[in-house]
């Protein structure tokens, strides 16, 4: 449906405007460390089925998003790594990690490695902007890229709300995901504030600034 | 499989 594939391609844009922001500024700066590794952590948990995916839409998709978050880590580690400042990234990502592993091990759908793996890597995702977020805060601007980057990322998991909404009505089974669902409406809400600013300042034309 | 939603989404 069409809130699905908007999601996923908001999904794609956003690393696509992060990996533009970086090459044209050749700068990392702005971007937390963290948060990437997170996210590669996601996709690593959640992408284990990768060979036994059927759908070459879905296939695909997984490969970008694995290749580029490798590309990604390549280039604040190494390529730009001196305008990476680990001084601003300062969240103790222990939280996260514990609290994507507790709720993985306590609600799995089914005690099986990849069931397991794949509830971590939806937990985890839900909270995983939050280093990035809390760099935004220590340093209380955004270039307008960063700000397009944070935004296109949420509104990939908002745009799924809808999709769930309109899956569950459309789909005979009427089958609800309770773990993606959960995470999912979490993930938006932690961005909630994010697009507020994001509403009232860069897309009238003024700069990312917290009040 | 019940109750094990089918993993069709990113």
């Amino acid at each position: 449906n069409i809130f699905r594939v908007l999601g996923d391609f908001s999904h794609l844009a956003s690393i696509f405007i992060l990996l533009h922001k970086i090459q044209q500024l050749k700068s990392c700066s702005g971007i937390s460390f963290k948060s990437q590794v997170l996210y590669m952590l996601v996709y690593i948990t959640r992408y284990l089925d990768l060979p036994w995916t059927s759908s070459p839409y879905n296939f695909i998709f997984k490969v970008l998003f694995i290749s580029s978050e490798l590309y990604i880590i390549y280039l604040m580690a190494r390529a730009y790594k001196p305008t990476n400042d680990p001084n601003l990234d300062t969240f103790h990502v222990e939280f996260l990690l514990g609290f994507a592993g507790l709720l993985a091990l306590l609600f799995p759908y089914k005690y099986t490695i990849l069931e397991v793996f794949w509830a971590f890597s939806i937990w985890l995702e839900s909270v995983a902007i939050l280093p990035q977020l809390f760099m935004l805060q220590r340093t209380g601007e955004a270039e307008a890229m960063t700000a397009h980057y944070i935004a296109a990322l949420g509104m990939y998991r908002a745009l799924y709300i809808p999709n769930w909404i309109y899956r569950y009505f459309s789909e005979p089974t009427h089958k609800v995901d309770t773990i993606a669902v959960t995470a999912g409406i979490l993930q938006t809400i932690l961005y909630s504030d994010f697009f507020w600013i994001y509403y009232t300042k860069v897309m009238r034309g003024e700069k990312f600034k917290l009040p | 499989e019940p109750g094990v939603p089918i993993k069709d989404e990113l």
